[in-house]
């Protein structure tokens, strides 16, 4: 919240959209701005009114550069809008920076995101830490209902939960990377870095950052599933394969592969395999290693097929290992799998485990 | 010595941030204590948002201050 907790005193709050943006259709920025809304009248007991003429308590707008509040915009990118906490005159006002490009989807800067943000700030919400919330600082686009846990209690701090509303299904927070239960849903390289997937999440690993970077899926690929089951790199395809139920996609680098998704099966895994836990490619032998429950398959990228004599057991192939894997990396020759709370460090060449660490080892815990 | 080109853009573009979003003073003050409140207001940026606190201008630092965003700040009174 903002000092001394402002707040609009009335539950009935009254808006009057000021003039349009002309990248978008006059109704699709109604739309953008009344879906905004209802995000936060879903989660508290706020109804809001709009006003086609005078004075309401949030007034939105659209402006560039020096636009009338002394608090100038800065061309295009960098800063995309802002908006007053609750109060007379411009408190609750709320502008964006015409400079941007809006869009209704993910080609632009999304209209319907930034503007939950922003009347976030309208009704009394200051920024948040998580990199999950909705009132992160930081524009990241993503689908499906926007507000985070730490989004929800923040707003019910203030107005109280909605009466009629006694389900909301808020996004889960931004996993905590030194939480001793922490679990990985899928792990692969991409070009030096390692990538880590976990709900909604990943993390980026490089070699020479000190802090894994975690960033919404949905911001960095909006066409690919929120939930990673599996992922592998073929470095010498130069391919991130991601597997999300019975689809896979093919990225390169951060680009979409034109062609995907496609179906799982098409690698010859048999139709009773709906989704895959882990994959890891081992770069010497050519060869992908894709698990299923107690089991996994062998694929040669080489002749694009399945390798005769699987599935295989996990438990008995890989002694000292759990018979599931959640995820798994290959480097120099060893095996990194994680199940659970739990990485094994797997030496590929001696066939057995040499060390066992928590699965937050590898993120610097 | 003196800062090269673009680690001048880089502090220019760090002081202007932490000018609007963390509230670093303006105007005339010691060089000591104008770098001393860069440092603290660094930090306190780099708090909010989960990287490294070293109070240096980093890689990942400026990342993150490139960055499209909000306008409001992220720390202090709004006036």
């Amino acid at each position: 919240h903002f000092p001394r907790h402002l707040k609009w005193k009335n539950n009935i709050v009254t808006f009057r959209i000021v003039n349009y943006t002309p990248d978008l259709r006059k109704s699709d920025v109604d739309r953008a701005i009344r879906t905004a809304l209802n995000v936060w009248s879903d989660a508290t007991p706020l109804r809001f009114k709009k006003l086609y003429y005078g004075t309401a308590d949030i007034m939105i707008s659209f402006g560039r550069k020096e636009h009338g509040d002394h608090n100038p915009f800065d061309g295009p990118n960098g800063l995309l809008a802002h908006a007053y906490p609750p109060g007379q005159g411009i408190g609750g006002d709320t502008h964006f920076d015409e400079d941007e490009h809006w869009s209704k989807d993910s080609s632009a800067y999304n209209l319907f995101i930034v503007a939950a943000h922003e009347l976030g700030h309208a009704l009394g919400m200051s920024h948040s830490t998580d990199s999950g919330a909705l009132m992160y600082p930081i524009y990241s686009y993503a689908t499906g209902y926007p507000l985070a846990e730490d989004d929800v209690k923040g707003i019910q701090a203030l107005y109280g939960p909605n009466p009629d509303h006694k389900k909301i299904k808020p996004k889960p927070d931004a996993p905590q990377k030194c939480d001793p239960t922490l679990s990985f849903d899928a792990a692969t390289e991409l070009r030096g870095e390692t990538i880590i997937f976990k709900d909604k999440f990943y993390w980026r690993l490089h070699p020479q950052m000190h802090e894994p970077e975690l960033t919404l899926i949905k911001s960095t690929w909006p066409s690919i599933p929120n939930k990673v089951d599996a992922a592998y790199e073929n470095p010498e395809k130069d391919q991130v394969i991601i597997f999300s139920g019975i689809r896979m996609w093919a990225l390169n680098g951060y680009n979409l592969v034109e062609g995907y998704p496609k179906y799982i099966h098409k690698l010859g895994l048999p139709k009773s395999v709906r989704k895959l836990d882990a994959a890891v490619h081992i770069k010497d032998k050519g060869k992908t290693l894709l698990f299923h429950e107690e089991e996994y398959w062998s694929y040669d990228e080489a002749s694009g097929t399945m390798d005769s004599g699987y599935p295989r057991s996990i438990e008995n192939d890989f002694p000292g290992m759990d018979d599931e894997v959640d995820a798994a990396v290959y480097h120099y020759g060893f095996l990194y799998f994680f199940h659970d709370h739990t990485q094994y460090e797997y030496s590929y060449t001696s066939r057995k485990v040499i060390r066992v660490l928590r699965t937050n080892f590898i993120l610097g815990c | 010595g003196p800062l090269l080109g673009t680690e001048k853009d880089n502090r220019l573009l760090a002081e202007k941030y932490l000018r609007r979003f963390y509230g670093l003073p303006v105007g005339l003050q010691s060089q000591k204590r104008t770098a001393a409140d860069f440092k603290s207001k660094l930090q306190e940026m780099q708090r909010f948002f989960k990287l490294e606190v070293t109070g240096n201008l980093d890689d990942n630092t400026l990342d993150v201050m490139t960055q499209a965003r909000c306008g409001v700040p992220d720390m202090g009174e709004y006036n």
